[in-house]
């Protein structure tokens, strides 16, 4: 785990980072933030660096960047990765919406499925179909926190198995079954019935007055 | 609006059908009915007619259709007609978890394009994409109650216009735009938005402990 002094510095950067107008300055040197804190400009580059993140010589580290993975981080993250499992019927109209929405917070990054027929199409505005045995590696890559779940019941348990290989923090479960999971893998069932119900509760209420 | 006299008796018709064992007695006769209610089985086919029922000769009604047609006109139908608009992705998937679940209560019985190329076209177990066109007497004839709107945003409106000519009762919407109707129709607006919320706030509060 992360030395305090380190994470307290963590925390410092997020601040100043986040106080930034990108669009009047979308890059950073480590000079500025050493400035800022008070420190060495060598200290935040070995900060950084720990953190996995490199400056571009001349330029130094973009805004948005950094206080995205520093965020990630410090588990304050506001960006929450997600990947799409079957792309069905279901699975295409789910990449359709988030790619309709402008939602920053919620981002597909990656989509997988297992049928040979589908893995390497393209999907979407910038989507490859991914095969899923790959997808704790990707995950780990990628930083995905959410897979969405849009197979056939069948498959779901199987598929299931495979992604919690990936460390995913959650699952949004549209398969119409239960499934299984490790205590540290929240999973949230999603059921348009629920939508239906409320619509014919209010239709029924009308009718009755 | 019906008169009394035939309501009273149309709600003493219903009392008497739910009584039946369908496995048992699948159909019934006017005869039948007239003895249940004291009456003469002139006026017991007379009003079955006026509620658009008519009994086959030596066989009499169905029970479960005749249960049917008068729960729907007493205003106590346990059965929603549904039509899905829009037979893309998230059409065919709806279409797939309706055809999947044994919910008696929730049919689809119609579904609708407006795709040259994909009218006509099976779709799921039993269905033919209708053009969206017909949908007004379509839906008369079908008793459709409910539409699940799945069109893109640009197109919602439009077809809105067109369903609610077929006196229907509510839409689910899930295309991604507000729809504005008359004021006896009821609207639901479906987001899987709802459910990814809930699945986040579980993660947060978990990580914060
Ligand atoms: N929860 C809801 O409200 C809701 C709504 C609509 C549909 N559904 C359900 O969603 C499911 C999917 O529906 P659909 O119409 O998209 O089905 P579909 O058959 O079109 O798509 C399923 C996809 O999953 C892939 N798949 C199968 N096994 C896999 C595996 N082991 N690994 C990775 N991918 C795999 C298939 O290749 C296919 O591309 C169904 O169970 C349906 O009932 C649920
Ligand atoms: N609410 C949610 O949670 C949610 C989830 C997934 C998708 N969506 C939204 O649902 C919509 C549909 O997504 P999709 O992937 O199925 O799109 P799609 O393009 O695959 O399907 C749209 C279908 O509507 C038909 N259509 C267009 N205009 C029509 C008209 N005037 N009359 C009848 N049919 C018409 C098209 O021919 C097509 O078959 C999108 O707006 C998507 O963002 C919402």
């Amino acid at each position: 785990s992360i030395p305090k002094p380190t994470v307290r510095r963590l925390l410092l950067y997020l601040r100043c980072l986040k106080s930034i107008d990108i669009n009047r300055r979308p890059t950073i040197s480590s000079k500025e933030l050493a400035n800022v804190l008070g420190i060495n400009p060598n200290q935040v580059r070995k900060d950084l660096s720990y953190f996995g993140q490199f400056g571009k010589r001349g330029v130094g580290y973009s805004v948005v960047k950094l206080r995205e993975s520093l965020e990630r981080i410090a588990g304050i993250s506001n960006i929450w990765n997600m990947a799409i499992v079957g792309m069905g019927n279901l699975g295409k109209a789910i990449l359709n919406y988030y790619e309709g929405t402008e939602e920053p917070s919620l981002k597909v990054v990656a989509v997988f499925d297992k049928d040979r027929r589908k893995i390497g199409k393209r999907v979407g505005k910038r989507f490859k179909i991914r095969d899923i045995k790959h997808f704790p590696s990707a995950a780990r890559r990628l930083n995905i926190d959410i897979v969405l779940l849009t197979v056939p019941p069948d498959a779901a348990q199987d598929v299931v198995d495979v992604v919690i290989k990936g460390k995913i923090k959650g699952i949004l479960n549209f398969s119409t079954t239960h499934i299984k999971v490790p205590k540290d893998v929240f999973v949230e069932d999603a059921d348009i019935n629920i939508f239906l119900r409320v619509l014919i509760f209010s239709i029924i209420r009308q009718e009755q007055c």
